[in-house]
């Protein structure tokens, strides 16, 4: 529902290089790290991206209760 | 445990999809793992509709958001049957719940279990090569920019913010990861999927764990 604005999209395009450079620092070929950079995303904002896909609700879940050893009986 | 283990290669995980601009990433985890459970139990491995969650899964807010959790608790309480995709397809955008004859084809669940595996991981591995992909809420905010390898820095826990669902894993490499399946389309990631270290609950992906029953 928002309006495309192509300067703010292209301002948002040069913070994510620049966030893409910054996150990029920790790559390291020997442990496989995650590498970032430029898709469908990179003309948003941080806070545009997070408005429009990161909707999930968080909840608590219990502990994984640990492994309950139980005795069968009648077996051979 | 397997040191590798993908549900893909047992071909019960359907393509990735795209959620557009519809914050329905809580419905997308869940309607993919119900799909996988089902294929794991014989039936045709077939896209459920997504959009019938989004417009009738009550305690959630459709493409504005929602917690896997309440739609899990939707399913249970109801016993809903998720329709195919092709009969309710994907509009990116919420709506009114459509309601379909009991006779109609669908898959409900029979339960479901949801924990915080944080510092079990192997136990959280267990329950997804035993049950099926697993349903998992994490914190995404660096994965806007993800493109590949595996995401060991740049997240929380704790600030969980988007679901996905977990099909697999692999330890054969020097790091080992979960494999997660994406809802933002195949060019994103690798092939709509992104990788994640396993061992350290990196972005929270083992605090909130659900897995289905049928």
């Amino acid at each position: 529902t928002w309006q495309r604005n192509p300067e703010r999209e292209a301002a948002a395009f040069r913070e994510s290089l620049s966030r893409q450079r910054y996150l990029n620092s920790f790559f390291s070929v020997e442990n496989s790290s995650a590498f970032y950079g430029i898709n469908q995303f990179s003309y948003l904002y941080p806070e545009e991206f997070k408005a429009i896909y990161l909707r999930s609700r968080s909840s608590r879940f219990p502990r994984h209760p640990a492994e309950v050893q139980m005795s069968l009986l009648n077996v051979s | 445990l397997p040191l590798k283990f993908d549900w893909r290669d047992k071909h019960v995980v359907t393509p990735v999809r795209n959620q557009q601009a519809c914050g329905g990433c809580w419905a997308f985890s869940v309607v993919g793992a119900v799909e996988s459970a089902w294929a794991i139990k014989g039936q045709p491995l077939e896209d459920l509709s997504v959009q019938q969650m989004i417009d009738c899964s009550f305690n959630n807010d459709g493409c504005s958001g929602g917690s896997t959790l309440n739609a899990l608790l939707w399913m249970n309480q109801t016993r809903v049957k998720l329709v195919y995709d092709s009969d309710y397809p994907f509009k990116a955008r919420s709506g009114l719940c459509r309601y379909f004859s009991t006779s109609r084809p669908g898959f409900s669940i029979r339960n479901f279990a949801a924990f915080d595996y944080s510092d079990k991981e192997d136990e959280m591995a267990k329950m997804l090569v035993t049950f099926g992909p697993l349903v998992a809420i994490v914190d995404a905010v660096s994965w806007q920019d993800y493109m590949g390898g595996i995401i060991q820095h740049h997240c929380s826990r704790g600030e969980a913010n988007h679901a996905v669902v977990i099909t697999g894993f692999d330890k054969t490499g020097s790091i080992p990861y979960w494999i997660v399946r994406n809802s933002w389309g195949r060019s994103w990631g690798v092939d709509g999927y992104a990788h994640v270290k396993m061992g350290s609950n990196i972005c929270g992906i083992a605090d909130t764990v659900s897995t289905i029953f049928v």
